[in-house]
């Protein structure tokens, strides 16, 4: 039997909201250190590697390690009829071909049950390098969003330099250019406004920006995002979950021919 | 021209 309690189960509907753009079913791997998930979007341009530890779980039971095939976009439908103060606990029986999700009121008045299929999904598994970025770009969620959003009006592609002083984000399209600079922070009030920059090496790697705008829906989850970068390798950008774990996508760069 | 490199480019199966 899997059984895993979460008090604050808006936690896991963000989760969910983040990766559903990117990745529609995944598998989910269940084993005593928590839930892991890998998946890569159809054209295999962007992979997502979710951890969530059990310690972060109110109450957490996995007798056996477990896969289960999900669909996303069926799960963020039941999620959205939690209300937002909800308790959340998602148990699969053995035996059982479905996951079960109960939703429980802060009043514990509402008690709500759903259950949704298992899917047999053919998942690929690739093996990420631990990687020595040259640079890592610490920076307010909010902000990205709103720089990839806007970025998205002026071109496909988004161009990110990041040298010691600042990261320069830019794009040029049909309609014209643009671009914005963030230097890094020198003194704020609250570090979660904070831009900083780690960096060994200056970086200028180009990326397909409809897919930063996917990886923004994670945004929610985390006052701050960590972008991880080094020349010719796949972008990681980094959502906390709460100090429960994180989602990590990557992106493939574009290069020039 | 700039081209779209793949997950696969930089990541193997395992």
């Amino acid at each position: 039997m899997f059984e895993a309690r979460l008090a604050q189960g808006s936690i896991f509907a963000k989760v969910i909201e983040g990766l559903r753009e990117l990745v529609t079913e995944a598998t989910w791997e269940c084993s005593g250190n928590g839930i892991t998930l890998q998946a890569m979007d159809s054209s295999h341009v962007a992979l997502v590697s979710l951890v969530l530890r059990s310690d972060g779980f109110e109450t957490y039971r996995c007798d056996r390690n477990m896969s289960l095939g999900i669909s996303l976009t069926s799960m963020s439908k039941v999620l959205k009829m939690m209300g937002k103060d909800d308790t959340l606990t998602i148990r699969v029986n053995d035996d059982s071909d479905a996951i079960v999700l109960s939703m429980e009121s802060q009043n514990q008045e509402e008690f709500a049950e759903y259950e949704l299929r298992l899917m047999d999904l053919d998942s690929e598994h690739l093996g990420i390098p631990d990687t020595d970025y040259s640079c890592v770009v610490k920076m307010p969620s909010t902000k990205f969003s709103r720089i990839c959003r806007d970025m998205a009006i002026l071109g496909d592609s988004v161009t990110i330099c990041s040298t010691k002083d600042g990261v320069k984000f830019g794009a040029k399209g049909d309609v014209g250019q643009g671009s914005i600079r963030l230097n890094q922070s020198t003194n704020v009030d609250k570090e979660e406004d904070a831009v900083s920059i780690e960096l060994r090496e200056a970086v200028a790697l180009t990326f397909a920006v409809r897919y930063l705008n996917m990886f923004c829906k994670a945004a929610p989850l985390s006052n701050q995002v960590n972008l991880s970068m080094s020349e010719d390798t796949p972008l990681m950008c980094e959502f906390k979950v709460g100090d429960m774990g994180h989602i990590r996508f990557y992106l493939a760069p574009k290069i020039e021919d | 021209y700039i081209r779209q490199l793949s997950m696969h480019t930089f990541f193997v199966t395992l």
